[in-house]
């Protein structure tokens, strides 16, 4: 079974936007 | 075929032929006849000049064309020197001089090997070498010495009148000149880029003390043939010599070395040091490893050593996203592609490690697998497991199905 791939839509970078990757 | 490389196409020793150095170069004379003209000599008459261009012309056996020195009175000791230079370092093995006058009875052979800046002594010859030249008689050749000028008074005899030779063999009686090949002394001591002679004192007829009246014959010296015996010094790297762009002499180097004398390698042919080649070894410069990936390199002698004498290259600046002594392996962030050959451009693939999935951006340098947070899997890190799912948290990404 394929897992779907990460979707970066669905994170809430509220309290991690120091982390938050360029897009 | 090339004789800098054999029958199999591997390097070997190479010479430039063997010739005369002086032919048909320039000689500057410290004193020439002619000006103003004389009843023997007149230097704006060609039938009755005597220039110092004729020390270095053809001469045909019985017509020997002879440069002229002023004439000096007897009892005035002039010298007169003739300095001629070679366009580039040879190898000399022998200096002559074919008189036309009365063979001078102290002479001084002198050599440069910077372009006429230093001069050092090469030979001298006098009946009194210690009064002239500070140097002892026929002193016996050691090999603490064989680098010196020697002095002997054998070429001084004032017979014959006219034809009579000066020779100077460079190696001759020099202990190493047997092994030669392992003589940097030697090898030094030949090499010349510059000739200089000069004539110190006259052979006179008669007393030179006592006859000194005013109407006494005097002197001049007259040499029709100045020949440098060598080849040119290519260190064993080059079969000939010719001009460059410029018009200076040079090799025409092989082995991947370069320089007026092949005296450095080639850039990027640095995997071991320049060395002068031999009958035993070619000893031609190496390229360095460097996969296809780097244009320059740097000799280490440390790791050279460390090799047993192998390999001291230091690739410069790997390109291709590859990294190390010879570009052999990726960088940070990228892996191996084992399906395409360390020289292939694209040897090395990005790691793309997941920015939310992967705990890192460094993968494994062959497989290519990023380390990925729990609950996450993929090369990239870029799915969640079986049995978890995506969270909202970028910190926890994937968590365990309830």
């Amino acid at each position: 079974e394929v897992m779907p791939t990460l979707d970066m839509t669905l994170f809430d970078w509220t309290d991690y936007e120091d982390l938050k990757p360029d897009t | 075929p090339d004789p800098c490389y054999d029958e199999n196409s591997l390097p070997r020793r190479c010479v430039p032929e063997f010739v005369n150095a002086a032919f048909g170069k320039e000689v500057q004379a410290s004193s020439t006849c002619g000006r103003p003209s004389t009843r023997q000599c007149d230097a704006s008459d060609p039938k009755r000049a005597h220039p110092p261009s004729y020390l270095t012309d053809l001469n045909n056996a019985g017509n020997m064309t002879c440069w002229r020195s002023e004439s000096f009175p007897r009892h005035s000791p002039q010298n007169v020197s003739l300095t001629l230079s070679l366009g580039k370092k040879f190898e000399v093995t022998y200096v002559s001089l074919q008189f036309c006058s009365p063979r001078p009875e102290s002479v001084a052979i002198y050599k440069s090997m910077d372009y006429g800046k230093t001069w050092v002594p090469y030979q001298f010859y006098s009946s009194q070498c210690r009064r002239l030249y500070g140097k002892p008689s026929r002193a016996s050749v050691t090999k603490q010495n064989e680098q010196e000028a020697l002095c002997t008074d054998g070429y001084t005899d004032l017979y014959p009148l006219t034809g009579g030779l000066i020779a100077f063999s460079t190696l001759d009686g020099r202990p190493s000149a047997q092994d030669f090949d392992n003589s940097p002394v030697l090898q030094d001591w030949v090499t010349a880029t510059d000739i200089r002679v000069v004539f110190s004192r006259p052979h006179l007829q008669g007393n030179r003390d006592t006859d000194v009246s005013e109407d006494a014959p005097g002197y001049f010296y007259s040499v029709g043939e100045f020949q440098v015996g060598g080849r040119c010094k290519c260190n064993g790297h080059a079969s000939r010599c010719g001009k460059d762009k410029e018009g200076r002499l040079v090799c025409d180097c092989k082995h991947n070395t370069e320089g007026p004398e092949c005296d450095r390698c080639k850039a990027f042919h640095y995997d071991r040091p320049w060395q002068r080649a031999n009958a035993r070894e070619a000893n031609e410069c190496l390229a360095c490893t460097c996969n296809l990936h780097a244009r320059r390199c740097r000799f280490n002698m440390e790791l050279y050593k460390l090799s047993g004498r192998k390999s001291g290259g230091v690739c410069l600046n790997c390109r291709h996203n590859t990294a190390g002594r010879h570009c052999h392996y990726c960088k940070e962030g990228f892996y191996r592609d084992v399906s395409r050959p360390i020289t292939d451009r694209r040897a090395c693939k990005a790691c793309d490690c997941h920015p939310v999935g992967a705990a890192g951006k460094t993968c494994n340098q062959t497989t290519g697998q990023c380390p990925c947070k729990d609950g996450v899997t993929g090369l990239t890190c870029n799915r969640c497991a079986k049995g978890y799912q995506q969270s909202r948290s970028p910190i926890a990404p994937c968590i365990k199905i309830p």
